[in-house]
């Protein structure tokens, strides 16, 4: 199976009006700087999954900025995805696929580590 | 594949006990529906490693112990409606595996018609993953990768799957690495 393209998830999720990320489609293409109402809820995604560290004021902004530019590339890299840095389609599609809720990341006192210890041979 | 920090992994002995929690399930599966997908699921796993799974009627003694909950469930880690978060499951030798009651779960596809469907099978297999000290995989092919589309379904496992668990427990003694990659092929033809 491959993740869905863009138009098939949010053709797929719009048959669940209650769907909780649903609204993340609304952030395709948005651009580094923007400030985008809801981006927030965006952050707390990527804040759950282990891939952006809970700001000091214990809350998220709406703003795209360097931090976020910088948990989605982590996301696209530990996800097989385009390294694009960009809310693109593929990203968007994967971000809003229903998935298991253990992170993808183990943080350790907060600071998340990059890999989880892997073993490859 | 990758591994929880400190590769946690059972050594309790080569068979683990599972059960199915009598009081948080689901109603319009059959018990024997689910009872007959857990046990597939658990068969994949112990095909390639020298662990066996025994199903139990004493749920609380149970090694693995496997419900369906709703939202907040006392975890710390609340369920979410239909879709976004699906399952979780906790690392060795915690064994508790907790599946999302307000998906619509689905054991075959030709009978749930729902767009939102979500196939049973692929989740349990994917979070016994976790329950043996598996973590999330990069490979997309993957039963551990975490993400499963709607009416989406990953149950076989993959050599990357195979890999790590076979690198916490070892192999079983009947598993044939030419024939497992034979039929990976033909999975992935297919």
């Amino acid at each position: 199976t491959t993740p869905l393209d863009f138009t098939t998830a949010t053709a797929a999720f719009d048959a669940s009006n209650n769907y909780v990320w649903r609204n993340f489609a609304r952030f395709l293409d948005a651009g580094k700087g923007s400030e985008v109402t809801g981006m927030s809820e965006l952050k707390k995604y990527l804040n759950r999954f282990g891939y952006l560290p809970v700001s000091p004021e214990n809350n998220f902004s709406d703003f795209v900025d360097d931090q976020f530019v910088s948990a989605l590339i982590l996301y696209q890299k530990r996800l097989g995805l385009s390294v694009t840095g960009k809310l693109d389609s593929e990203t968007i599609a994967s971000i809003m696929s229903p998935r298991c809720g253990m992170s993808d990341l183990i943080k350790i006192n907060d600071a998340t580590t990059s890999t989880i210890h892997s073993t490859r041979r | 594949y990758a591994f929880f920090n400190g590769q946690p992994r059972w050594i309790r002995g080569s068979t683990l006990t599972y059960a199915l929690s009598p009081d948080y399930t689901i109603e319009y599966l059959t018990s024997s529906e689910i009872r007959n997908v857990v046990r597939r699921s658990f068969s994949r796993w112990s095909a390639v490693i020298p662990l066996n799974f025994t199903e139990s009627l004493d749920y609380e003694s149970s090694d693995i112990r496997i419900g369906f909950y709703q939202g907040d469930h006392g975890d710390g880690e609340a369920f979410d409606g239909v879709l976004g978060v699906l399952a979780h499951a906790f690392s060795p030798e915690n064994g508790r595996l907790h599946l999302d009651a307000a998906e619509r779960w689905a054991v075959d596809f030709e009978k749930e018609k729902s767009k939102v469907a979500v196939d049973l099978e692929s989740v349990v297999t994917h979070e016994i993953g976790h329950v043996l000290g598996l973590a999330h995989s990069a490979v997309k092919e993957a039963v551990m990768y975490p993400s499963l589309s709607p009416r989406g379904k990953k149950v076989e496992l993959r050599m990357d799957d195979v890999e790590g668990v076979q690198a916490l427990y070892g192999s079983n003694p009947n598993f044939k690495l030419d024939s497992f990659l034979e039929s990976e092929k033909s999975t992935n033809t297919g």
